[in-house]
């Protein structure tokens, strides 16, 4: 368990949780390639895969284009407002480097820590 | 061709009470 502000990640083995002082889930992150999304992607999919799975996304945020940045591929939830299931994959490499279910926009999108809200 | 299982993640749905 890991405290930050007035939220609490939950920090399991292959994903992380992010709970809010309501005790309602905020945010959603894999972390090892153990886990999977409900259609079957996984870290270091190919974003192929991903938009073979998926489809194409709402909206894409294309990173600086250096060697290390990554673009995000958001799908929008049309149950709940605010929520998106998140790809962040290599802009060099197309490999899925993070997934992340959110209900808020992504602070740092460069910083892998940041990236999780922690 | 949503269904609202494809905005879990490890079966969390956000904005929803935690249980561990």
């Amino acid at each position: 368990l890991v405290k930050r502000d007035s939220n609490n990640f939950w920090l399991y083995g292959d994903y992380g949780v992010e709970v809010d002082r309501r005790n309602m889930v905020q945010k959603v992150f894999l972390l090892t390639n153990n886990a999977y999304t409900s259609r079957g992607a996984a870290l270091g999919y190919h974003i192929s895969t991903v938009l073979s799975l998926y489809g194409r996304p709402d909206r894409v945020e294309v990173g600086p284009e250096a060697e290390k940045s990554v673009d995000a591929y958001y799908y929008d939830s049309p149950f709940q407002k605010g929520v998106s299931l998140v790809f962040v994959v290599n802009h060099a490499s197309r490999y899925v480097e993070d997934v992340l279910l959110i209900s808020a926009p992504i602070q740092n999108l460069q910083d892998p820590m940041a990236r999780y809200g922690l | 061709k949503w269904s609202e299982r494809d905005f879990t993640l490890m079966g969390f749905s956000l904005n929803q009470p935690f249980q561990a």
